[in-house]
Formats: C-alpha cells, structure tokens, sequence
C-alpha cells in the first residue's frame, strides 16, 4: 500500500473517461478500461460504474509531456502513465502518456494491462517488488494476455484493503474452506501436484508447472523456483511437453501445435515450428508428453494412449506407429502428463503419480508420487 | 573520439541513473555528484534498493542488467517514496 494505507471509504466507485487516445476506437478504450476494472472487482467487494460528466473517485484521461500536475510524462516510451492513490479531487485519477502507441494486443502498449496496473494505484496499492505482481513497475509486455490473472501478492494486497468479494447466498461454500483468494502458486508438496511437462537439461531436470518450473540439479539437495519467463520470455506458459537432444544441446519445449528449439536461455531462430514438421498427421493438435532415450537417439511422443517414436539422427517419424502405450509400456496409465529419462529409467508421470519404467525389463518398478523428485 | 564517445556515453548513463533514483527511489536531489564515489554513499545504497526491489542481482553498482531493466518501459509511480 502506499504510505499511509490511503483507500477508499466506499465500496461503489465512479469512474469517468475524460478523454480519448486516437490510437484506438473509443469502444475499445472503454472495453479496455471495463476488463482492467473487472480484474479488481472480481477479487474485492469493489463495485464501479460509469459516469461521462462531473466528478468522479477516478478519473482517466490521456495527456503528454507536461499536463499539470507537476510529473510531465516524457514523450514514447519510459514512463507509460501513472496514477493516485484514493483521495479526494485528483486523487484516485489516471493519467496515460499520449505518445506510447496503445493498442488492444502487443503490437504496442497494451492498454488493458497498464489500465490494469494503474487503477490498482487508484485502489490504494503501491508497487509490488514482485516481479510475478501486476503492480511490478516495469511493464512486462510477455504478459499472455489470454491467460492473464492477478497474482497471489495483488489479491493479497488488495484484499487487506477491500476483503474478497461477497459470497453470494446461492452459492453453497463448505464450511471448512476460505474464499478463493485467486491465482496461486503451485506448491511443490501439493500431494495434488501434477506437472505439464518435464526434461533434463544440461544435467538437471526440470519439472514444468503452469507458468513457473522447479530445477533440480543433482549436485544440490536444494531445488529452485522459477517463472518459465524468467529464462525465456518467449515461451508460452502451460506446457505440453519437453525433452532434451543432449546430443545437440538443445531443450525441445511444446505447446498445442507449435514446439521451440532452446540452446541455453536461448530461443533457437526459426522456433515455433509446427509439430507437423515432425511427421505426426493432421489430425494431431497437441502432444502430451515427449521423452528422449538418449543413448539410442529415439524420442518417443506420447498422445492420448498412443505412442510415435522420432529417430534423432534421421530427423523423421518411424514407421509402425503410432502404437498402444499399454502394449510397450505395460504399467504405465493409459495416457501420460509427462516423462523423462534418468538413470536408465523412463519416468511417467500421469497426475499425482509416477511410474519408474525399465526399459530393459519392460516392466514398471516401482510406482511413487509425482513429486518425489522433488523431496516431497 | 572513441574514448570521448565511451566517457559520454557513461556520464549519460550516470545522468540517467540519477533521474531514475531520484524519481523513483526517492533520492534526495542535493546528493550530486554522486557518480565519482566509489564509497558505500547515498547513491549506492540507492542502486543497493532498486537492484533489491527488482529482482536484480544486488551489485551496489550499474551493471548491464541493471541498465537494461532501468530503461524498459514502466509505471511512473515511485518504487519507494512518493511522487517527487
């Protein structure tokens, strides 16, 4: 919050569009600012409606360079907008820098998600040091817009100021469980915890969850927490897939029908291709799991209960498949989340579950939760 | 020339550098000049609270990453403080 936890006294605001960026059409300004006020309303008792004159708790306008109240914006880029904390008169306004390009995808400055930002200001948050947070101060333009929430430290934050929204009285809520506060993190020792996707790289395994990924290295008992965007930016969240070429030194990562090739934090030129390009037919729209083999070259691909087996040094899908999984992998779920490779083993992950596969016995040995792997 | 170019180069980036703590770090404006000092000073505490509120590997000093994240785009709300 900002100093001196300024909020406001009521939970019905008004707010009023006072004036207009050419860069868009007035309906998706309006649009852009009603989905930015929903993502607040949707997690407080915050109420708003709109008013087109007079007074208003906020006010949003466009402006550039100097515009009056003593912190002139600095033309294209830098500082995007900024806004008050609840208050009185210019308190609670928003002011957007009139020389970014605003635009309703990525192509510029996203309006939605710097209206966003800043009406959080406007409801009494300060900035967060939480680069996950929606109120991190530098704009994040990787942001998935289609899958955009607030963080756990925004609905924390607001909150503390406003409480979560009502439940309604149609709304059964079992005694024992508290409000949903939001988006969470995904807890590694969730007996839950499933992952979307899971590789070795570079000598550690790395175990895909939503938007973050947990990194084990064999040369420490600690594991480490990470958001995907913090070592690549471009990749999307929810992963389908992933496996290593160590041969090659390049992490393979899929989402529905695109995959990227990955050196390091880097995102190979050319990347995303589509998975077509690998052979699998058109009816294929995404792959669930994908493992290595590394020692014999061949990545198999699972889909459904169906495997495709890949060789590595011909660049092409086998022929003879796709195949059961049950019939070459005898104990293992009929479909699988993930898998890797490790100590000679197949691992198979299928929800709160994993299966250590010897291939050379082609028999599953030893069954255990999903996140053992991660000293849970 | 090039020395000239690179010494420029580097006092805009300590200007820079000066503007950004002051507008969001709340660094008090008589604390010039500051880019000299190679001391634990103001300015180094400073950098010390950006680098730690950003998530950036906290150095003291104005190292590329540092740069890098200073000049992408942002809200311009102070991080610590208030409006200047």
């Amino acid at each position: 919050t900002f100093p001196g936890v300024p909020k406001w006294r009521k939970t019905h605001l008004t707010y009023r569009i006072v004036d207009y960026t050419l860069d868009l059409p007035r309906d998706a300004v309006d649009s852009a600012i009603e989905k930015a006020l929903n993502v607040w309303k949707e997690v407080t008792a915050l109420t708003f409606s709109r008013t087109d004159e007079g007074e208003a708790d906020i006010k949003i306008s466009f402006a550039v360079r100097d515009h009056g109240d003593f912190s002139p914006f600095d033309g294209s880029g830098h500082v995007l907008a900024h806004a008050y904390p609840p208050g009185p008169g210019f308190y609670g306004d928003i002011h957007f820098d009139d020389d970014e390009l605003w635009v309703e995808d990525k192509s510029g400055t996203n309006l939605f998600l710097v209206a966003a930002h800043e009406l959080g200001h406007s409801l009494g948050l300060f900035h967060s040091a939480d680069p996950r947070a929606l109120m991190y101060p530098v704009y994040n333009r990787l942001t998935d817009l289609a899958r955009f929430h607030l963080s756990q430290d925004d609905v924390d934050g607001i909150q503390f100021l406003y409480g979560p929204p009502p439940v309604s009285p149609d709304e059964p809520v079992a005694p024992t469980e508290s409000v949903p506060s939001g988006p969470e993190t995904p807890a590694a020792c969730d007996p839950a915890l499933s992952f979307d996707a899971i590789s070795t790289l570079r000598g550690e395994i790395l175990f895909f969850k939503d938007r973050y990924f947990w990194r084990r290295s064999h040369w420490s008992l600690e594991f480490e927490f990470h958001l995907i965007a913090t070592f690549w930016p471009s990749l999307p969240s929810g992963l389908d897939a992933a496996y290593e070429v160590t041969s090659k030194d390049i992490l393979f990562v899929f989402k529905g029908n695109q995959f990227w090739a990955i050196r390091g934090t880097e995102v190979q030129a050319g990347y995303p291709k589509s998975i077509h390009t690998l052979g699998f037919p058109a009816t294929i729209g995404k792959i669930d799991a994908a493992v290595s083999d590394k020692e014999k070259k061949k990545t198999y691909f699972f889909v459904g209960n169906k495997y495709w087996r890949f060789d590595e040094n011909n660049q092409s899908m086998e022929q003879g498949f796709p195949r059961l999984i049950a019939d070459d992998f005898p104990g293992v779920e009929p479909e699988v989340d993930a898998a890797f490779q490790e100590f000679g083993f197949f691992y198979f992950f299928r929800g709160s579950l994993q299966f250590g596969f010897d291939p050379n016995a082609k028999m599953v040995t030893h069954t255990l939760k999903s996140n053992d792997w991660l000293y849970c | 020339y090039p020395l000239n170019g690179a010494a420029r180069k580097e006092d805009s980036n300590m200007d820079f550098l000066q503007q950004y703590l002051e507008n969001y770090y709340n660094l008090a404006k008589d604390t010039k000049p500051f880019v000299r000092r190679r001391d634990g000073g103001p300015v180094v505490e400073k950098i010390r609270e950006m680098q730690k509120f950003l998530g950036l590997v906290v150095t003291g000093k104005l190292d590329s990453d540092t740069v890098e994240m200073m000049h992408k785009p942002r809200c311009g709300v102070p991080d610590v403080g208030d409006f200047t």
